[in-house]
């Protein structure tokens, strides 16, 4: 474990609750992509279900269990609780351009031709990736909630922070892992965007608002 | 060791 990591994983966890706070104080999932909360359900499951059979640490546990369980329990207030403000017409996104691809990538990208092996690689690409319905969906209404924008910071500021976590582990442990560092570059690379306009508009006092 | 052996991150 290092700072950075460690951040990464605070920020997760900040997402999280600042995701389930915005449906509580605003008793809606307006903004919210379920598709894009429905891959993270399948992202955890399919990562987390080591836990099984892999012990690391309470930590590493714990948190498995934490993330398995909220994103499960986003997606139910997103489908049940909140259901009369999910506009459906508004997150059309076709996930199977997501997961296909990802599948068949970890099919032929993998470190060991093994089922566990392959459903981590296969919740490392789709992770990468799960956040495009959400940028899909903004882009589509041009507009978000700030508190929205605090959720979509934190969790684009998680990943962004392994990145140097694998430097760092390079440089004391020797370890590279190629499949998590190019998965991880590309799912950072997909909030640029994102970030340049939260940065210079939401963090001025300005609402999230993308050009016309 | 080699990365594949465990995935001891998030």
């Amino acid at each position: 474990m290092n700072v950075f990591r460690l951040l990464g994983d605070l920020a997760h966890l900040a997402s999280i609750f600042i995701l389930v706070h915005k449906m509580h104080i605003t008793r809606s999932c307006r903004g919210i992509s379920f598709k894009t909360q429905a891959l993270y359900v399948l992202v955890f499951l399919t990562r987390y279900l080591d836990l099984f059979w892999a012990w690391i640490s309470w930590y590493n546990f714990l948190m498995k269990i934490f993330f398995i369980s909220s994103s499960c329990y986003i997606l139910y207030l997103v489908h049940y609780r909140f259901r009369p403000t999910y506009d459906p017409s508004l997150d059309t996104f076709k996930v199977e351009y997501l997961v296909g691809p990802c599948f068949v990538l970890a099919l032929i990208f993998n470190y060991h031709f093994d089922f566990s092996e392959i459903l981590w690689t296969f919740s490392i690409y789709l992770e990468a990736v799960a956040i495009f319905p959400q940028l899909f969906m903004m882009q589509r209404t041009g507009e978000a909630e700030t508190i929205t924008t605090h959720y979509l910071a934190a969790l684009g500021v998680y990943r962004a922070l392994y990145i140097p976590n694998w430097i760092y582990r390079y440089y004391t442990e020797g370890t590279v892992d190629p499949i998590a560092i190019v998965a991880g570059i590309v799912q950072t690379g997909l909030y640029l965007d994102f970030f340049y306009v939260y940065v210079t508009k939401v963090l001025q006092g300005q609402k999230f608002e993308l050009p016309a | 060791a080699k990365p594949s052996e465990a995935h001891d991150e998030l």
